[in-house]
């Protein structure tokens, strides 16, 4: 059976598109069939797996709100079992378009059970919890939470969690929070130190081991468009993502 | 007459709420009268000037669906000439609320005219292009765009000013384009400066000559609930917030 992960956080610039795209790099790397999923009309998570956003047809809008059928939409990147649906700007509009519409939560979720043979699925969301967000979360199976290590990131994680125990009631009961990860850490920073302990001291089990060091090789990556494992595999980014990934699917096996 | 701007990117952690806070600051510190609107759910704005995110009264939701008058839900901050109107959780519904409304792109603007003799009005916006920055478009004079000197940050800037530009023919012929700042400068990366000469090659004079580097300091202000300003007047990330300040103004006299 395919996994939905959902990558969310409405506070901005946190890392979910990195976290997306370098997980499932790392998914694929041990050959499970992955494909990456970009709710963002933004197209970062797109544009890092070196494809292109797409306009009118084949991309994640036409699929979820149009009905296009996703086998026909999905690409290959030139990663090996890794594949995306790209975004598409036209994905602004699906606050309105949907509002008046009948379970708006779940056209993605009906759009995704028709993606054939994947192992992982991964979402990568925008910065807010608005339908497009409610979306991916009513598909899932679990949530990743990426938290900077900055002060402001943390105001927001006790909202998005009532926000996920929301959808878990009215939507769907079987998602679980598979972890929080914390990005961006800055060894010398006191503030970094102590956000990292005050999210452990809160959440707990919750928190993954692994932390993501803020590394000037995580945004050169993009440019390149690759993800960094791929850009610079030795770097301390590529290297807390490969931890990462061996602990989400050490908790695989735990679930 | 009130100048109203609003600081606006739908990318996530630009540095929206940093700018918003310390320009506000620095033109209150020359004796400008000065409101700091937090149209974020998340209330990044309003906990970074040692204010509380209000629930069911006397916040930005109230005032602007609600229709409280905004004199009444204004708070003095412990800076003398800066105040703000706290943000609210319940500005997450907005979108979905306001979807059927009639004009429901000028509820704040009805809202903010009724603000009493302040000399600037800043609109700190979410990182989204929905109903809620649509708004505070509508609302504003000008628009002040920070863009992160990152590769990602540069894919939506060019969608950022369509979205601008439709605003401005369909809610507001007013609405100007005060300028680009770039934040979060790395001198040290050769990926940074050619992001700066990029952005400075397509946008030419909209760019603010003004660099925002990237600054330790800046990060650590919000948890002691103050600006960078106050925190740390001899930081570079401070002292490059009152050059902005200075340029913002020497704009103003040219407009
Ligand atoms: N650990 C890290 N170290 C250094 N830079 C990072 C790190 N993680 C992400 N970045 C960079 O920070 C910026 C923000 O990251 P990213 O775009 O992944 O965040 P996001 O949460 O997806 O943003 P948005 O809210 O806009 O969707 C990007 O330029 C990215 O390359
Ligand atoms: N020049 C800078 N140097 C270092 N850190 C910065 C700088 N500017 C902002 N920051 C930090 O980066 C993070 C993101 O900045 P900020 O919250 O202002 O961005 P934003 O665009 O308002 O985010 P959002 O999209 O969530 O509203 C914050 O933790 C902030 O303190
Ligand atoms: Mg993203
Ligand atoms: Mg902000």
């Amino acid at each position: 059976k395919t996994r939905i992960f959902s990558v969310s956080n409405q506070k901005g610039g946190v890392g979910k598109t990195t976290t997306t795209i370098n997980l499932a790099t790392a998914l694929a790397a041990v050959e499970k069939k992955v494909l990456v999923v970009d709710l963002d009309p933004q197209g970062n998570a797109t544009v890092s797996v070196g494809a292109k956003r797409r306009l009118g047809s084949k991309n994640s809008y036409t699929v979820f709100v149009g009905g296009e059928n996703i086998n026909d939409c999905i690409c290959k990147t030139d990663i090996p079992y890794l594949y995306v649906l790209p975004a598409s700007k036209e994905l602004l509009g699906v606050d309105i378009e949907l509002a008046d519409a009948e379970k708006p939560q779940f056209f993605l979720k009906k759009a995704l059970e028709q993606a054939q043979d994947f192992d992982y699925i991964f979402i990568d969301c925008p910065p807010a919890v608005g339908l497009l967000t409610m979306n991916a979360l009513a598909a899932s199976d679990c949530v990743i939470i990426p938290v900077q290590c900055e002060y402001l990131a943390l105001e927001g994680v006790a909202d998005l969690m009532k926000t996920i125990n929301k959808i878990k009631k009215n939507f769907n009961p079987e998602l679980r929070i598979h972890g929080i990860v914390l990005t961006m850490f800055d060894g010398r920073s006191n503030l970094s130190k102590s956000i990292v302990s005050d999210v452990k001291e809160f959440f707990g089990d919750q928190v993954y081991d692994t932390l993501i060091p803020r590394n000037v090789r995580i945004p050169e990556a993009p440019s390149h468009g690759i993800p960094v494992m791929l850009y610079d595999y030795k770097s301390a980014g590529s290297q807390s993502y490969i931890r990462l990934a061996a602990e989400v699917l050490k908790r695989e096996r735990e679930f």
